[in-house]
Formats: structure tokens, C-alpha cells, sequence
């Protein structure tokens, strides 16, 4: 059972993942994110941080013998269990894919489209324009995978699931309104699913659904 | 947490490569 | 063992990632690249093709038993075997770490400064030149990772080589000219390993490395 220490700032969807898979997998996971024990923009800047994750990007997680990885994807994967990975070969490359597709096709028009509503980008209508309409089409694939199933892969929760939910964070609360997402009840009825389980609710705390979508913050 | 955010390295222009990439390769093939 | 049908545009590098994986593993995997059993622009935009694979994108894998796969990374996971998967949990770990690596840190500036070379895209300077830097420091970090290692992953060829290979086919191919690449040898040595391995060789053909690096192709 692995044990071990996740770095990161506070309130990282990509963190989210991994301890959620470690709430499901009862992997032992301390969580520095605030000083004393990490200091973002510092603490990963350091020699000592960067001689074992170069990149200096978090999340990063150092096990108790001394493991360490990053990039989250690989994090999440190693604090799972097998039932949450995927029980068999099909299982398992069903989860890799959907895993890929909340990072290609999911965070790139989430982030355009949440960072400015958030103040940390400069607006470009534009831009939340196409991000928009990129949202749409994969909640309508979503959508449409949902359509006869209560998760993305199997009869239960999978690093798939979590992933993507995770993913999906930033938008259901911030920007995806009641008129926004009524044609994809089923992605909907999913992710409320996923983020009331006990162990996505012991990371994510309450997560209340946008009631009105936030726009551009100077 | 919103400075970490902020300090994400994202591809925002992810869409406009693959649509180029779409775009070549479907020329290329006619 | 897994069998079936890869689709996709020829000389697609991703779609390189799974033929290589097949090749170690020994999984049958027919290519369908060219008419009549794959037309890039037209199959992928049928509505059979969109009911296995909502997406449209390419590569694509379907099974002889009708299993379907999109996201060239669950792809090439499901044509491996344990042993280029990572034969331990760490080293499965590790594997992914290099294959989310790849995605996030390679791809971008690897694009962003091969595509206006190939005529795909227009030439932009500033984005060139910050690909550019983008990608000497991915190189640094390879570099320095390969200082005492043979492989990322362990003694012998996992999926994070090919991954990681595959990811810098083009850049190796037509930018990284003699002199940028003199200050990552060890990346260069590792490459070139790869690459020259029968199973990669197979699928990749001879593979010259940049002799000047290409410039915007109008």
C-alpha cells in the first residue's frame, strides 16, 4: 500500500486526482501544500525539489521509501488500486483513453474558457468563443456515452471517471449555467454521481453546479 | 490557489494545431 | 493477444506509438491507412466511423472482436505487454509519467516549431523561438535523466521510450540540426538506440537524423 507525500498548491483539480484515488484505494497520503511543509513558487524552485522533479512542476509525490513521480496522470494511476484502474486489459485501456481525452479534448477550451472568468487570463471573445463550442461537442460525446451508462468505464467508479470529473471541476462550478448544460443531463447526472461519492466528497468537499455563468474578471 | 492556476501550463492552442494537422493531412490524401 | 485494425493517415506518430507497442508485444494489428480501407477525411467522418469512435480523430483501433479504442496512447497501452508497460507498479508508474510528459511538455513545442516546416502551418516567429527554448529545457531534463540510464524506464525498452521517441520523431527529423542538439548527447544516444531497435525499425523505416534544420515552408 503506498504511502507517501503529495506537493502541490491548494485547490489543484490535477491533485484532486490523485487523492481521490488515494481515498479509494486507502493509499496513506500527506498532502503539503501550505508553509511550513511547501511553499508554491518556492519549495519548487529549490535545488532540493528539482533534483527530484525536474520539471519543478506540481503535483509531485515522493513516496515514504523515498519514490518519487510526476505528472499527475502517472500519480493518480500509482495511488489507485487495480478495481480502479481497470480490472482487465479492456477495462484498463478504456480508462487510459478516457484519461487522455479529459486532457487533450477537455482541459485546453476549459481552461480558455474558465482562466478569465477566474482573473488570471486576459479575455478574448474569440477565443471563449471557440472554447465554448469546443466544450459543447465533448459533452455532447459525453453525453452520448452516458446515455445508457451510470460511469465511463464498467458498472463502477474508475480512475476514468475521476479524471474526467476532475477535469470538469473548474467548469461545472464556475461556468457551465443551468441553459448551458441542459442538453447533456446525462454528463450532468454523472458527475453529480461522482462528486457525491464519500471519497470524491472527503477531497472535494460540497460542490455546488454554477448557478450563473461567471464572466470576464479585470 | 489561484496563483498556482495561473502558473498552469496549458495548450490553449491545441485546437488550431490539430485543426491545421486535419486540414494538411486531409489534403494529402486527397 | 490482441488483434485487429489500426486506422489512420500514413506516417502518423501516433499512430507509430501503437504499431511499435504491437510490434514487442507480437499483437496482429492491420494498418488501414490508404483507399479503399481507410480515406482520412472521408471514413473518419462516416457515420460508422463516429459510432465506434465519436471523435472522428485518428488513430483509431478496433478489434477483430469489435473492441474499440480511440486516444493513441490507450492504444498503444492495450498492444503492449506487462514487460514495456512497466513490470512493477513503480515502473508502470514511471511509464506513464513519461508517456503524460510527452503529451504536455514535448508535443507543444515540437508543434509549434515543426508544423511551419512541414507547410502545415504558418510561421510565426515568436511562437518559433519560444518553442524553441520550450524545448531545450524538455531536452536538458531528457538529458539529464539519460546521464546514467540506457532507457527511461528501467534496463530495457518500455511504452515510455516509444512514447517518448515517437514524440520527437519530427523534431529529430527535421529541426534538431547538429549544433542545437550537441548539448543533449545523451538524448541524441538514446535516440538513436531506439530507433535502431528491429521493432522500431519496422515500423519507422530508416530514420535520418536533421543534417540543417528546416525553415518555414510556404
Amino acid at each position: 500500500m503506498a504511502a507517501g507525500t503529495l506537493y502541490t498548491y491548494p485547490e489543484n483539480w490535477r491533485a484532486f486526482k490523485a487523492q481521490i484515488a488515494a481515498q479509494y484505494s486507502g493509499a496513506r497520503l500527506k498532502i503539503a501544500s501550505t508553509s511550513p511543509a511547501f511553499t508554491f513558487g518556492q519549495t519548487n524552485r529549490s535545488p532540493a525539489f528539482l533534483s527530484n522533479f525536474p520539471l519543478g512542476k506540481v503535483p509531485a509525490y515522493q513516496g515514504d521509501d523515498g519514490f518519487c513521480l510526476f505528472e499527475s496522470n502517472a500519480i493518480a494511476h500509482y495511488l489507485s488500486n487495480d478495481a480502479i484502474r481497470g480490472s482487465t486489459p479492456q477495462a484498463a485501456a478504456r480508462v487510459l483513453q478516457w484519461v487522455s481525452f479529459a486532457d487533450s479534448e477537455i482541459i485546453p477550451p476549459a481552461s480558455a474558457w474558465v482562466f478569465p472568468t477566474l482573473g488570471i487570463m486576459q479575455f478574448n471573445k474569440q477565443a471563449t468563443e471557440q472554447a465554448k463550442e469546443e466544450l459543447k461537442r465533448v459533452l455532447a460525446v459525453l453525453n452520448q456515452h452516458l446515455n445508457t451508462r451510470t460511469f465511463l468505464v464498467g458498472e463502477r467508479i474508475s480512475l476514468a471517471d475521476i479524471t474526467v470529473a476532475c477535469s470538469l471541476l473548474w467548469p461545472y462550478k464556475q461556468v457551465l449555467e443551468p441553459s448551458f448544460r441542459q442538453p447533456y443531463p446525462n454528463v450532468t447526472r454523472w458527475f453529480v454521481t461522482c462528486v457525491n461519492q464519500p471519497q470524491f466528497k472527503a477531497v472535494l468537499g460540497e460542490v455546488k453546479l454554477c448557478e450563473k455563468m461567471a464572466q470576464f474578471d479585470a | 490557489a489561484l496563483q498556482g492556476l495561473a502558473q498552469e501550463k496549458i495548450w490553449f492552442d491545441k485546437s488550431r494545431y490539430d485543426e491545421a494537422e486535419r486540414s494538411f493531412y486531409e489534403g494529402e490524401n486527397g
